[in-house]
């Protein structure tokens, strides 16, 4: 999965890859006092390239602890958990399902908000390959808006950055690749070497999306991120970070 | 030519000399129509005069629209008309050894055609006739049953039914319900979103045994598929200015039940009724969900209830339930208003309790076998107290076990309280329909299900807004779509499921199914139209059934009957005509109206100038009746007293 993080102080916008394992559950946003969890957990390709097995987001899992309700949504369903209870739309489907103050809203082979209290939205949209290709597979990414509804305790790979950190780049220079400018960037107490680079938006324009320029964290982000990408693999869905 | 002299070798004839040469069916399905051709050719190969007879058996809720008998290259042709003018036709020139009529059959959920005529020997008749039906999904499929009973060995029988369904089939499935005789004979090929079933038994296949001239072939021909169910907010089907919407959502959790079961013991019911009904309820209560509520009134001349209030359905609540009513040994009276305004008031004090779950359905199951013959005996009353104390969110279901009872009551009793109705046997089989009955409300899915389009793009709309939807059923709407207008129609469902409000959204092309219908011979064209126009008249019957005033009735009278002659159809206000070229020679068949009494099935009268031997066995004219029998129901009760004060056990 790639990561678009935007610095609304800095007006910067910071990138980086986590290169992980098939099956293993990322922690997006780990915030128990507000009660907000989001986890992703990744799906491989249907095999490697240069040796490589690229890993997507396959399923995304919201809870709403203080709501009981939990949203699960795969590249098949989109389903509603209240304690027993589930109640599940397809990408097939265009509609909502609304319970507690939550909206759930599909639209079509596209997109997923869901409203909380008609404060937040979270968007997970839908990235879906031909189905016979030999090595792509549908996967999903996920929008997550800044905003200071969630509590300054949160954390998580993207919760992490609603308390924006002090970010200083300076030394724009040539880099290795002479289309690609290096420069140095101060964060969190670390001195990085990070790259100008084009990422995409596909919110706007599902297909092909928008270009956006980031500079890019190497090793997983790190530096950047508090810790090291593998503190941030949890055992289930549903499970809050440990001590972030 | 009528007959083609093309002989298989092997004689079909019986005893009395008249062979079938050929039974054909022929059906299409376009999405859940059924267009069903019937046709029959026989010989009278003695050499006297003899009745050659055309009987078939009509699915309830079919509308037969076309009828030809073509007797040595003439040819009968029918018409339909108002039911009074098409009397005053068939009075003006009877056919004389002809007689047709739509009567009443032993069997619960079909009525026959019958077409009976004298010919002398060496004649040829074909005859055919065609009616057409939507098949409702039921348990999660959709059945098409065919009556098939040709009576005797056919040189060609032929049953052949092609399934179109643009929402795609998900299987198809033919049952051997004519019996494992004919295991293996019956062939289905399917595609993605078409099938084709075909039965042709040779005249070896069709014996009893191998030496033996009788048929084997007696039973239903039965065809089950289901489609594909991708969307969740369902198909929406346009085509030639009518739009179709089917809605059955699927892997939703079940909504919790208070459910109360309210049940006949008055004497009448003992023996087999109650062995079997106890037999059912054994079955129904194992199958409850722990969150589901419910008690058992049980009443005859007394009402008595196994709990007072709603029990969780815990193993140990279920357990002591079925105790209960194995215990029960019927006797007395029928005191039916008591026990449902018991029932009734369980369910309310449940309510006030604060003890009902907000997501959870209410339901009443009535199974009575009778009319009230103790407390409150007037229906009308019973009809009105319950509909006064009854709250709106409570669907009420009844069951009327045989034919002594009053079957229209149960139906108004149902429809006017957001439930259905149905009539079962009084037999070995009363078990059987009671669970198959149940197992159609027991997985409520949603409730309050609206569905709406943006106005303007439609209108004559059936209805649109249903208390329960129940897993393996469907919602169907219909409508007419300003097609010229209109480039897209939008719906909107919104529903309440186990722990959520739904909203759902479907836009639909009004040109979507063109490219595939034109393709499709098979295919009804007015395939839209015609579902709009049976659903529409079934639901004015409904709610003709529950008018209240005289003068809305007459208005929902007209209204059937001007949608029966535009669609030509046979319905209660109209008749079918079949009358020679020359219109010197007419028959009548119109429908039966259902019998408040009587168990036995309807008889068809030949006009008395034919008072020779040529009267058909089963119809015998009464004595005493000197006026003219015209086709009809068998001589109602209506000569006697309206209401009889019968003991229960007469």
């Amino acid at each position: 999965p790639h990561f678009i993080i935007y610095l609304q102080k800095s007006q910067e916008n910071i990138c980086f890859n986590i290169d992980s394992e098939p099956g293993d559950i990322l922690n997006l946003v780990s915030d128990p006092e507000s009660g907000v969890l989001v986890n992703g957990q990744l799906i491989g390709a249907k095999k490697r390239e240069d040796k490589k097995l690229a890993t997507y987001f396959g399923k995304i899992g919201f809870y709403f602890k203080h709501k009981g309700l939990k949203v699960e949504i795969s590249t098949e369903t989109i389903t509603l958990k209240d304690g027993s209870y589930s109640t599940g739309l397809s990408w097939s489907d265009t509609g909502s399902i609304i319970r507690k103050r939550l909206l759930v809203s599909v639209k079509k082979d596209s997109s997923v908000t869901i409203t909380v209290d008609t404060e937040i939205s979270f968007l997970v949209l839908l990235h879906r390959v031909w189905k016979n290709h030999p090595v792509n597979v549908d996967f999903l990414g996920i929008y997550i808006p800044p905003t200071n509804w969630f509590s300054s305790s949160a954390h998580g790979l993207i919760g992490q950055f609603m308390s924006e950190p002090e970010v200083r780049i300076y030394n724009e220079r040539p880099g290795r690749d002479p289309k690609k400018p290096e420069a140095t960037m101060e964060v969190k107490g670390h001195k990085l070497t990070v790259t100008s680079g084009l990422q995409k938006d596909y919110r706007t324009d599902q297909v092909f999306g928008t270009n956006v320029h980031c500079w890019f964290v190497h090793n997983s982000g790190k530096g950047f991120i508090d810790g090291h990408y593998k503190d941030y693999i949890v055992p289930h869905l549903y499970r809050f970070l440990r001590n972030p | 030519s009528t007959l083609n002299d093309e002989d298989s070798g092997e004689s079909v004839e019986g005893d009395d000399k008249i062979s079938i040469y050929s039974y054909k069916v022929r059906s299409t399905i376009t999405s859940r129509l059924v267009n069903t051709m019937i046709q029959s050719k026989v010989e009278n190969k003695a050499k006297h005069s003899q009745n050659l007879v055309f009987d078939v058996q009509i699915p309830k809720g079919a509308f037969i629209h076309n009828f030809t008998m073509n007797i040595n290259g003439i040819t009968f042709t029918s018409s339909i008309r108002e039911r009074s003018a098409a009397r005053q036709q068939y009075a003006q020139a009877r056919a004389k050894g002809k007689a047709a009529g739509i009567v009443r059959s032993s069997a619960l959920d079909t009525e026959n055609f019958k077409a009976e005529l004298n010919v002398p020997g060496g004649m040829k008749v074909q005859f055919e006739i065609h009616y057409q039906e939507a098949i409702r999904r039921k348990l999660g499929s959709y059945e098409y049953i065919i009556p098939l009973q040709p009576g005797r060995l056919a040189k060609h029988l032929e049953v052949d039914v092609r399934i179109i369904e643009p929402q795609g089939l998900r299987y198809v499935h033919v049952p051997n319900s004519l019996g494992d005789h004919f295991a293996g004979i019956t062939t289905i090929s399917k595609g993605e979103k078409k099938a084709h079933v075909s039965f042709k038994p040779t005249v070896a296949q069709q014996r009893k045994c191998p030496t033996c001239s009788a048929t084997a072939v007696d039973g239903n021909f039965v065809v089950m598929y289901d489609v594909q169910r991708e969307p969740k907010a369902g198909e929406l089907e346009i085509f030639n200015g009518y739009f179709i919407h089917y809605f059955a959502p699927e892997n939703l959790d079940p909504l919790p039940k208070n459910i109360l079961f309210v049940i006949d013991v008055s004497g009448s019911m003992w023996g087999l009724k109650m062995k079997q009904t106890v037999e059912a309820m054994k079955t129904i209560l194992g199958d409850l969900r722990p969150e589901d509520q419910f008690s058992i009134v049980d009443f005859n001349h007394n009402v008595r209830s196994w709990r007072d209030d709603l029990v969780a359905a815990t193993p140990s609540q279920t357990e002591d339930a079925k105790k209960y009513i194995q215990e029960i040994h019927p006797t007395g009276g029928t005191n039916i208003n008591e026990a449902l305004l018991r029932a009734i008031f369980i369910l309310k004090e449940a309510s006030n309790l604060k003890m009902l779950d907000p997501n959870s359905v209410s339901m009443i199951v009535l199974v009575s076998d009778g009319d009230p013959t103790v407390g409150e005996l007037k229906l009308t009353t019973i009809q009105k107290n319950v509909k006064q104390n009854i709250p709106e969110d409570v669907s009420l279901f009844s069951l009327g076990i045989g034919f002594d009872v009053d079957y229209d009551f149960l139906e108004r009793l149902a429809h006017e309280n957001h439930g259905m109705a149905q009539r079962i046997f009084g037999s070995q089989e009363t078990s059987s329909q009671m669970k198959k009955f149940y197992n159609q409300v027991s997985t409520p899915l949603l409730k309050k299900v609206e569905i709406n389009y943006p106005q303007g793009s439609v209108s004559d709309v059936t209805q649109n807004s249903f208390h329960n939807y129940f897993g393996g059923s469907e919602i169907v709407v219909a409508g007419k779509v300003d097609s010229n207008n209109v480039q897209h129609l939008q719906s909107l469902i919104t529903a309440t499921a186990a722990n959520a409000e739904i909203v759902l959204e479907t836009l639909a092309d009004v040109e979507g199914l063109d490219e595939f219908l034109k393709k499709e011979e098979h295919a009804d064209p007015k395939f839209t139209e015609k579902l709009w126009a049976y659903l529409t008249i079934n639901q004015l019957m409904a709610e003709r059934n529950l008018a209240p005033t005289a003068a809305l009735k007459r208005n929902i009278t007209r209204s059937i009957l001007q949608m029966s002659l535009d669609h030509h159809i046979v319905t209660p206000f109209t008749a079918m005509l079949i009358e020679n070229p020359e219109g010197d020679e007419r028959m009548l068949a119109d429908s039966p109206k259902d019998q408040k009494r009587g168990c036995c099935s309807g008889t068809l009268s030949v006009a008395p100038n034919n008072l020779d031997k040529s009267i058909p066995s089963w119809a015998k004219p009464t004595p005493t009746s000197e006026r003219l029998l015209s086709a009809r129901q068998a001589p109602t009760m209506s000569a006697i007293k309206q209401h009889i004060n019968t003991v229960d056990n007469d």
